[in-house]
């Protein structure tokens, strides 16, 4: 554990944190991807079934039974409970263009022809690729909140931490895994026009819109 | 091994 592992999860714990904290004070997931979040909560039960086969840490089980707590719950708060406010018409982002190639590439491309492990391999490439739809929502609509934005960043943040702590434990430990490095990279540069909106727009008191 | 490796981060 570094630094920048340890920011890293924590910026990840603080976008779902703003996420959920968003729709449940504002009763309403408007410009939100229920899409993304589906996808999110894919990815968290494909990457975290080996909590049933192997105990790594307190640290490491916990925060994996938050994070696909916390990705069901949204999934929950976006299609029930707060289903009235869901903006499904903007959010028609096609995820069967990232999920079957996704799970064409983990058979493809994995450490080992296991089960366990091609589903860690396919959380690993849907994660890199899950925000897409909120990404395509935000530029249909031309828009998103502030509070959405700051939940942006701190996801984009995440990974982009992550890749430091890999520069870190190839250093320090001569420790890398070239699919969780190649996925993250796309992640990171995913988000890279959406940081320069943030830092330009909303870091200056300035909504997110993009011109039309 | 490599991959097991991976399997402390989230």
């Amino acid at each position: 554990m570094n630094i920048f592992r340890l920011t890293g999860d924590l910026s990840h714990l603080a976008a779902i944190i703003i996420l959920l904290l968003k729709i449940w004070k504002s009763r309403s997931c408007a410009g939100i991807s229920g899409k993304s979040q589906i996808l999110f909560a894919i990815v968290f039960t494909a990457r975290y079934l080996d909590l049933l086969t192997s105990f790594i840490s307190v640290y490491n089980t916990s925060m994996k039974v938050i994070y696909i707590g916390c990705a069901y719950a949204t999934v929950y708060l976006i299609y029930a409970k707060f289903r009235a406010t869901y903006d499904g018409n903007h959010d028609s982002f096609r995820v069967e263009f990232l999920v079957v190639p996704v799970g064409g590439l983990a058979v493809l491309i994995n450490h080992t022809f296991s089960p366990l492990e091609i589903l860690w391999t396919f959380s690993i490439y849907l994660e890199s690729v899950a925000i897409l739809p909120q990404l395509f929502m935000i530029s249909k609509t031309g828009e998103a909140e502030t509070i959405t934005t700051h939940y942006l960043f701190c996801l984009g943040m995440y990974r982009t931490l992550y890749l430091f702590n890999w520069v870190w434990r190839f250093y320090f430990e001569g420790f890398f895994d070239m699919i969780a490095i190649v996925a993250g990279l796309v992640q990171t540069v995913l988000y890279c026009d959406f940081f320069y909106l943030y830092v330009t727009k909303v870091l200056k008191g300035k909504k997110l819109s993009l011109p039309a | 091994k490599q991959a097991n490796q991976t399997k402390d981060e989230l």
